[in-house]
């Protein structure tokens, strides 16, 4: 389903050259699960951006069912985007004045969907990761941890084939933590593609695989 | 130094109430080091801002150093707050445009040093959570756990005498979380209190105090 080759990241800070990603290779097969562990600054969430067709490569091919999305423009990466992936940021990315269901429902824009039933499944969505009695708060009359559940659920509202998750328990105690994990796992017995950064070992144990970054590079 | 008697906090979404806190008491000694637990939309954070001063309580008292907060003017809370508090948020809120240095001089602006002065003391800040060679990275060229650290250097620098960290390791690995870690406990040995909102029972094992919130009441 998704295959990296010589995937290579370069980041310019005023004159200086940073390689955040330096020539990685990764196959993932459809329905798979796998853990993204390493130190604070090694290039995870970048290699996220990446497979989430968030961001484009300095160098390297991403061939995504076979295709090579180098060869896309930004519009079909838009529209492969919001019909394939859900993604959850690391920093959540809620809109500021817009309520938790409204942010849930965001990805249903282009749905053929209207009003009542985008409701109906941001609502269900929300109960899912317990929250459906704060459906009417805004964005920042949420905790931290409820803001982190309301990025898992917009992630999963328009039934994507590939999750990728930044870090989804970070904010969450081990109980409410407990239920998200069980959520993705659910979401995996259902054949969907299910990709964690995750700095927790015992939830990289709990997936398929792990891969381990260091400096912008797997290693064993 | 601390004293919260019958702590309430009620927040209005609309026309329905919400108590986030329901008479707290609490109190903390000079040079203590406290963990706050509890699950996610407890009250922690809520919590956290009332002691920091960033919030006032709707009902209840507060005696910092055996004074009435509620007697304070908000200019005189913007002074303590300058002078004695360093505050870890659990969202960083860094400037957007600034450097990582520049975000952690900002607590100096009231201070009586130079440009070049503050500069200094923010690169050794810096230096002390691993990120002196990223200074000059603007806030969003940053990974999830380089702005956190940026967040906690910026606590420490103006030698606050109560640190109030808000899951300051949620987005670190193991390794530099226990960097992060041993800087808060040297300086409880320099003998300031530090108060932390951790999700992590081993981190809440090693402060002398640890309290449990469940839905906005401390619970034994
Ligand atoms: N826009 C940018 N400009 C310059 N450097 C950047 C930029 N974005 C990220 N970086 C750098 O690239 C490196 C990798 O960042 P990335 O966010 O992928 O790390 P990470 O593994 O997700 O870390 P964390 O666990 O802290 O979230 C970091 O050193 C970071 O400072
Ligand atoms: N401005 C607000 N308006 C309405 N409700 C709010 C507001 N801010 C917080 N709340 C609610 O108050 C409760 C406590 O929030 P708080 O941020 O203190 O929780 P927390 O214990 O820090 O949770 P977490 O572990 O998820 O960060 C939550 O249920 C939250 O939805
Ligand atoms: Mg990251
Ligand atoms: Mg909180």
């Amino acid at each position: 389903l998704i295959e990296l080759e010589g995937i290579s990241k370069t980041y310019k800070t005023g004159k200086i050259s940073f390689e955040a990603l330096r020539g990685v290779d990764l196959k993932i097969e459809k329905g798979e699960s796998l853990s993204i562990i390493g130190p604070s600054g090694s290039g995870k969430s970048t290699l996220m951006h990446i497979i989430g067709l968030l961001d484009k490569p300095t160098k390297g091919n991403y061939l995504l069912d076979g295709k090579n999305i180098n060869r896309h423009n930004s519009n079909k990466l838009a529209v492969l985007r919001n019909q394939k992936i859900g993604f959850v940021f690391q920093s959540f990315h809620l809109l500021q004045g817009s309520t938790a269901w409204e942010n849930v429902a965001l990805p249903l824009a282009y749905s053929r969907k209207n009003n009542k039933q985008k409701k109906e499944k941001a609502m269900k969505y929300l109960d899912l990761v317990g929250l459906k009695r704060w459906a009417s708060h805004k964005s920042n009359e949420l905790s931290g941890g409820q803001m982190q559940r309301v990025a898992i659920a917009r992630s999963l509202v328009n039934d994507p084939e590939i999750i990728l998750a930044d870090e989804p328990t970070g904010n969450l105690d081990s109980k409410t933590g407990e239920e998200i994990l069980k959520i993705l796992e659910e979401q995996k017995q259902r054949g969907i593609t299910v990709i964690l950064v995750t700095h927790d070992p015992e939830i990289s144990k709990r997936t398929d695989k792990t891969i381990k970054i260091l400096d912008g590079n797997i290693v064993k």
